[in-house]
């Protein structure tokens, strides 16, 4: 049985993307068979995998939309182990078309529960709001992983995410919780960056990783190449970062 | 007459509140009334001027989906000569009350056109997706601001916001065009910032400023003031930077 995390945040540019891609890839090369699914029309991660657009047929737009199930939409990518659910830029569609479905917030929950076999993790990656998507990661997901930008306006959104989190606890999915809070380009020598940091341990303490994601040049130029920063630059500061995380994350996901 | 800009880019984290609250605060400094609107229910735009939640009576949301008027909401700030129009959380539920709307895309257009003679400029701060909010922002606009960080993914975004502009001319503002275009968190040492420069410049050739934005912490310190830089640190590079761009949109200004 799959354990289902999904990377959110509506915050827009504090590294869900790069969290999620750069985990999932740790993961499916310590040996665990992942499903990195892409929730956002941007296609951010699916990119970040090395697929290009020219070469998805299927979507998670089919799946969310035209009922197709996960396994006819997945596709490989350059990490073994490693398969992704492709998003294209139909899926901005995709709000407007589940809005008047019934159940429209658990879509993506019931597509993947019937592939949770073949997967040891899914990982979802959202995009930067809390509409309609957003919502079908958040109840699809066993727990979430929260990376949190050491800024002022990224400090300024946490309440109405937890909020949200909370919401989606009480209506539609009472195990959710918070499995990893990750400070991302922390820069610690900035007062404003020990500021934010000191502020998310008083809200999330225990769940507040010790890893902090360093500002790192490699982990922006990866993308480009297609690949994860395990196979771009492991031997660089973002790199460490992310597979010490991934190893946490595998002690939490054994706990579930 | 108010010459209306929308910052847009629906990439997270580009710098667009940034942007707006920058430019903004350097115009009503040099004279000009300036409104700016909020658009993002995050309400970056809102603190980053040091307007509190609590203080909020009547707000954005109150003008799109309860009809208030403009004059109604707006609220002064720390810079002289530059109101607010606030967004509040509420806002989130804006797009979903909106939907089935006639002219769902032309409220806040309808909405400012009674306001445009208090006014010389009014700069909308749009959030991270393009929605129904940001829909509002385009089709109030006369003309776009278009924050670029000079990164791979924001680069994937080009394509799709330029389509979703191309849409907007065609059905409903025939007029809207892209006034200029910023290179945000620029650091040009990188390669990988030059790469993103020189293709952003292939697409919109002598519209992108030849004023870029140099990544400066004080830039991101400000919004925890409450401060537009111009105010917080008026010498550092990111201040001089915006102080050129405030410079260059009102030569734009006046030709419109
Ligand atoms: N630790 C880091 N060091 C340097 N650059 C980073 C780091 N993490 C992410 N980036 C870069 O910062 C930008 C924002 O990160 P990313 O796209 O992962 O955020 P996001 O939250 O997924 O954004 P969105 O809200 O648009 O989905 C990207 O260009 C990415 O390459
Ligand atoms: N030139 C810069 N140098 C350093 N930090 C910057 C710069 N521009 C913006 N920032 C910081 O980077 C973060 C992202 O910027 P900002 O919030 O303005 O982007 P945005 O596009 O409005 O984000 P969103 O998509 O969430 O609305 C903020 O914390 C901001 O303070
Ligand atoms: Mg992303
Ligand atoms: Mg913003």
């Amino acid at each position: 049985m799959a354990v289902v995390y999904a990377v959110v945040n509506q915050k827009g540019g504090v590294g869900k993307t790069t969290t999620a891609v750069n985990i999932s890839a740790y993961l499916a090369l310590s040996g665990a068979r992942v499903l990195v699914v892409d929730t956002d029309p941007q296609g951010n991660a699916t990119s970040g995998l090395g697929i290009r657009r020219s070469n998805i047929d299927l979507s998670v737009y089919d799946v969310l939309v035209n009922g197709r199930s996960v396994r006819d939409c997945v596709m490989s990518c350059a990490v073994e182990n490693l398969d992704v659910l492709p998003a294209t830029l139909e899926l901005a569609a995709a709000e407007v078309e589940l809005m008047p479905r019934i159940s429209r917030e658990t879509v993506l929950r019931n597509a993947l529960t019937n592939e949770a076999s073949n997967y040891d993790y899914v990982i979802t990656d959202a995009p930067p709001s809390l509409g309609l998507l957003t919502l079908n990661a958040l109840c699809a997901a066993d727990a979430l992983i929260l990376p949190i930008q050491t800024e002022y306006f990224a400090l300024e959104g946490i309440s109405h995410l937890v909020r949200t989190i909370e919401m989606v606890r009480q209506h539609i999915n009472p195990q959710l919780e918070v499995a990893m809070v990750i400070l991302t380009m922390a820069d610690t020598r900035t007062k404003l960056a020990q500021q934010v940091a000191e502020e998310v341990l008083r809200h999330f303490n225990d769940r507040v990783s010790s890893t902090q994601v360093p500002r790192n040049i490699r982990l922006s130029e990866a993308p480009s190449h297609g690949l994860p920063i395990a196979l771009y630059d492991p031997k660089s500061r973002g790199a460490l970062a992310y597979k010490k995380l991934a190893q946490e994350l595998l002690i939490d996901g054994e706990t579930r």
